[in-house]
């Protein structure tokens, strides 16, 4: 998937029809625009409010060739529809010389093509995937609908995912409706505690988040180090060894492990082939002995840390390494060298690890977040759940719901007037 | 009235310049004859890649139907345009 750039501040947003389309009764595209809204509430907390009169985020209008925005339709074929990011006002024209059709295989299927618009309007761009409701082409009508993985990925990279815990508002939802803060329980064997430093910390297909340390590794939970952790590295991935560099799970499913010139590939525990291989073969462009790999949740690319430089691989292209690569890490804001890690997390942001410290990375802002208390943070604490490491206790003690604990509720969407903004303090 | 199909150079450069691939300009059929054979290969090839297809850089039959396809009016490649200019 890829992202436009710009996003909503708020996750309650309002729609309006301004022009309806000739050829259908409004009530079914009131029920169809509705239908296809849901599309993005259902794995996010966005909700959508249909207005009939006055300003509302999204204005949508059925026109056909010029109509006001520089970007006339061709009538039937061709171009359908387009929409404005939020940055642009979000805005969704469907071309009306389309035969706009509700569950019907002939003409345009109407829901189909507006859930893709309204993704352009809560800020996501073309993905390549031709699973993707968010690839450009229309693919016809489709009897059964279920929103693609990378979709998901895509909304909620930029709206994180649903809480469930309460319906979000414009105004700062009262304190008691927070949920209760569970202390972390800390792992049996505490050495990780003691020496928090990791050797990679990855996601399997399935959402699990790993961390690797040594020969050892730790399952994590939403809050720590589930019971029964740590495991030894061999039984729970047999044929690899100890002391990983780097690992990451793509978009295949597969995840990749990387130690000195080699790497081997798995699919769940199993491996998948003939490994170790060399990584000059299997990640041309991609130097040996790696600190970190990630798959950025900005763009879906792969990216490669070593010292002070990074290098973005994209398995689609060729060559895979752009030759304006290594850049440095510099440009990652706020980003140390000589990393230990790199993470996008299940709850979108991206997490860097260095020593016994992390950071979260601002995918939007390109910088290291701002929060309190800052970044970098002990990992320790806020990773494995353990006590009494530098600066837990203050954290512990203003029961402060940031994430990874609580990532939803320390979302923080901006600043502006009627922003959805949480912090330890409100 | 149907869209017709694309299926002539120049709609493939129209079609190419609208949704992000070469620059605006090429819109206009009186300047595609200034295009640059590299700029025009490598914008088939982006497209190729995007939509999918096999990498040849050449506007082959495949290239043409899926460019034929209706679509959203959203260009792909964002920020590519002469609109924005590159950091």
């Amino acid at each position: 998937y890829a992202l436009q750039g710009s996003r909503w501040r708020v996750k309650n947003l309002t729609y309006k029809i301004s022009k309806y389309p000739k050829r259908l009764k409004r009530n079914d595209v009131d029920a169809e625009i509705a239908r296809a809204f849901a599309v993005w509430s259902e794995d996010t907390d966005l909700t959508f409010t249909r207005k009939t009169s006055g300003p509302v985020h999204i204005e949508i209008k059925f026109v056909e060739s010029e109509h006001g925005d520089g970007d006339p339709f061709d009538g039937q074929g061709g171009t359908l529809a387009h929409a404005f990011f939020p940055v642009f006002g979000g805005d969704a024209h469907f071309d009306d010389a389309e035969l706009w059709t509700i569950g019907s295989p002939r003409g345009t299927n109407l829901f189909q093509v507006a859930a893709h618009e309204f993704g352009h309007s809560l800020g996501l761009s073309h993905s390549d995937q031709s699973s993707a409701l968010m690839a450009p082409f229309y693919r016809g009508f489709e009897p059964v609908f279920k929103l693609d993985e990378d979709d998901k990925a895509a909304i909620q990279s930029l709206y994180g995912r649903k809480t469930n815990q309460y319906t979000p508002t414009n105004a700062y939802p009262p304190s008691t409706h927070r949920p209760s803060y569970t202390p972390p329980k800390v792992p049996l064997d505490d050495s990780i505690c003691k020496d928090s430093k990791i050797d990679t910390l990855f996601n399997s297909a399935h959402g699990e988040t790993f961390a690797f340390k040594g020969d050892k590794y730790y399952k994590l939970t939403t809050d720590s180090v589930e019971e029964g952790y740590p495991q030894l590295i061999s039984k729970g991935w047999p044929g690899l060894p100890g002391n990983i560099d780097a690992a990451f799970t793509y978009k295949n499913g597969k995840t990749y492990f990387f130690k000195g010139t080699q790497y081997w590939r798995y699919q769940g525990s199993q491996m998948d082939g003939a490994y170790p291989k060399e990584i000059s073969e299997g990640f041309t462009g991609i130097p040996d002995h790696l600190d970190a790999a990630m798959v950025w949740g900005g763009n879906g690319k792969i990216y490669f840390f070593k010292g002070s430089k990074f290098w973005r691989f994209d398995p689609a292209k060729r060559p895979p390494v752009k030759a304006s690569y290594p850049k440095p890490i510099s440009n990652w804001e706020g980003v140390p060298n000589n990393l230990d890690a790199a993470l996008k997390y299940t709850n979108g942001y991206t997490y860097f690890f260095k020593g016994d410290k992390y950071y979260r990375f601002h995918d939007a802002r390109f910088a290291v977040d701002t929060a309190t208390p800052p970044f970098p943070r002990p990992t320790a604490h806020w990773w494995f759940g353990c006590k009494n490491t530098p600066s837990s206790t203050a954290v512990g003690d203003n029961q402060s719901n940031d994430e990874p604990f609580e990532p939803e509720m320390s979302e923080r969407t901006g600043s502006g007037a009627g922003s959805y903004q949480l912090t330890s303090n409100s | 009235a149907q869209m017709a199909p694309v299926s002539t150079t120049t709609q493939a450069e129209m079609y190419l310049s609208q949704f992000g691939y070469l620059p605006a300009s090429a819109r206009n059929p009186a300047n595609s004859g200034l295009q640059d054979k590299h700029t025009w290969v490598s914008a088939i090839e982006e497209f190729q890649s995007f939509a999918g297809l096999n990498i040849t850089g050449e506007l082959d039959e495949e290239t043409l139907k899926l460019m034929s396809l209706p679509r959203c009016g959203v260009r792909d490649r964002v920020g590519t345009g002469d609109s924005r200019a590159k950091r």
